[in-house]
């Protein structure tokens, strides 16, 4: 299938649960 | 002491247990496909989950069934990143993940997903 | 596509959940406290848990009591960590901790208390 490069995503990925 | 391998750790294991079907507490069917998971990831990682699921009637639901044009592989695919941290995309399945993030409420994904797209053309 | 901040992000999640207490399925009893945890957290990070909840008479266990010498301390300490990826040691803690880390079969933060206690004398 050949070499499939990693792009790397530095920001945030998923939402943030609150505190409350 | 900050242990920085420790959240990847974390999450390694709970693919690991999600391969082996241990301590997984839903199950959701898309379009006739079952997924095991850990409602806690579900929840973590979507909005829509997170709605769902912190309704007191649903906490203690063990299934749910997707909207039916939800498209099982995009799901599995976000499946996949949720307990990985990685999203395969190809040009095949870009727009139907996209869909399914937004389906989904997994915002950061749907932007990632739409820049891929854009950037393929 | 790799999303290189997703371990921490979803540790912090359930952090929250944790605090929130929702999703918790299981109440840890210590000396007479009581903790609120997710059990795959907990059998993600210790051999101790891992080898307790992967029994099957025990996978729906909701509550369980440790011996009464651990210390609530240190399990304290010990599950802040598991959540955080951070173990908050001081010279006061450190030898609870470290008894707390072996009995729950923790070997990577057993050793590092230990390199902790050593480096202090």
């Amino acid at each position: 299938e050949g070499i499939v490069p990693t792009v790397k995503e530095p920001g945030r990925s998923i939402h943030l649960i609150p505190r409350d | 002491i900050q242990f920085t391998r420790h959240a990847g750790d974390v999450l390694l294991n709970f693919n690991r247990l999600r391969s082996r079907n241990l301590l997984t507490d839903v199950t959701v069917q898309v379009d006739g496909q079952i997924f095991h998971a850990h409602k806690a990831i579900l929840v973590a990682c979507s909005g829509f989950f997170y709605s769902v699921f912190m309704k007191p009637e649903n906490a203690s639901l063990s299934a749910i069934s997707l909207d039916p044009k939800v498209d099982p592989k995009g799901f599995s695919l976000l499946l996949d990143f949720m307990y990985t941290s990685f999203l395969n995309l190809n040009d095949s399945v870009a727009l139907t993940t996209l869909n399914t993030a937004i389906y989904l409420q997994m915002e950061h994904v749907a932007d990632t997903c739409h820049r891929f797209i854009r950037s393929r053309h």
